[in-house]
């Protein structure tokens, strides 16, 4: 719904690493592979 | 001179080992010598190149190919041994001519790839020693040559062995330069977002400050 | 039983080559059959274990040197030809006995090895044979294990190209691995920053209402 999409739009960048939760190596992993699907 | 020495039985006394050596200059279809000995006695027998034509021709087949049939039969004697046929007739008991011929077996047809006459050596020792001699300088060729490859292979060896361990040791910096790569981005990402929380909490204050004064009281 | 055949050249008389066989079981310091040919008459003679012992004990050697230096001289041939002298003596005209020895050159002294009386053959057509046939196997079984190390060396050559190939792709690899990673940091870095910026200025706005107002109008 487009708040839910607010909502993650406010949250976590357009690769999906959220702004404010601190990421570790698995997270970190998972968005640059995220990254590649998108390239 | 190129030479061959190997051991053939006769068929019609294949108890006997005989010894032959054919010896030729450079290509064996410009002619070679043929030199049999029973270890006591010898005897040769050239066959030229006119020869080689003739029995070609009288088989009907290119003389290419009949030379390469020669070629398997007296030099590199590859296949079964029963693929050849060998056999010697000595002419009268002086045994000073004796019939040396040469069969290829196929199915159920054989034919004649050498057939000469041979004449008895007056002093075999000679050529028994020939080939004695030639024997000894092919092992020692031999020996040099199996040694120059078990050199070369123990160096292919360590060479490899070295390669698989920089290629390891490459597998293995690559795994962790990733590691340490995704340390360092953890580390400065998440100063960021540190950074981000501490703006995002400021900005609420500013926009609600009596909420936050209300809050703080 | 093992078996060396090789050629000698006795020190009386150098023109003339002779094949020198040495047989013996297992242990060459358990005895041995020396078997000598000038390609026609063939001498034969054995040295029984006592004798070998009986030789260390007259040179005041120890056991193992001396059949070491038997090894080395009749058997590996190491070293270089002069190394050794050889000499065969007929007794009598008849050749029924010949004298055999072979002496060790060191500096400027020389010591007897083997010194023995070897008889003549009867028949030297099967020492022959057996000579020639012992050389034949030789070389077959040298081509052999000469083919064998061939066909290692070529798999080892392409196994050691296959592995520098793996070893170039993965330094390619990882090079690639490190740039692309930076990309990926890069953009996910500067989402951060952007958002940031954004926060700085909406915090911005947030703390200076009036400031801003006047700075729109």
């Amino acid at each position: 719904s487009p708040d839910t999409k607010q909502h993650f739009a406010c949250e976590y960048d357009r690769y999906g690493d959220s702004y404010t939760v601190d990421t570790d190596m698995t997270q970190l992993k998972e968005v640059f592979s995220r990254i590649n699907d998108i390239k | 001179m190129e030479r061959k020495v190997s051991r053939i039985y006769p068929a019609s006394d294949s108890d006997t080992v005989y010894f032959l050596q054919i010896a030729w200059e450079k290509e064996l279809g410009t002619g070679f010598v043929v030199t049999l000995s029973d270890g006591r006695l010898a005897w040769t027998g050239k066959v030229p190149e006119a020869e080689i034509s003739r029995e070609a021709a009288d088989m009907e087949m290119e003389r290419e190919k009949y030379v390469e049939e020669l070629r398997k039969a007296l030099i590199l004697q590859t296949g079964p041994a029963d693929k050849y046929n060998f056999d010697i007739s000595k002419e009268e008991e002086s045994g000073e001519f004796c019939h040396f011929s040469y069969e290829k077996n196929l199915k159920d047809v054989s034919f004649r790839l050498v057939s000469l006459k041979l004449q008895k050596l007056a002093s075999p020792a000679e050529a028994i020693k020939e080939m004695v001699s030639y024997c000894l300088d092919c092992i020692a060729e031999l020996h040099t040559k199996k040694e120059h490859l078990q050199k070369e292979n123990e160096r292919l060896l360590s060479d490899s062995d070295d390669m698989q361990r920089r290629l390891e040791s490459c597998v293995e910096t690559k795994e962790q330069l990733e590691e340490e790569l995704y340390k360092r981005f953890i580390l400065v990402l998440n100063e960021k977002k540190a950074k981000i929380r501490s703006l995002q909490k400021l900005l609420g204050e500013a926009q609600n400050p009596a909420e936050n004064t209300t809050h703080t009281r």
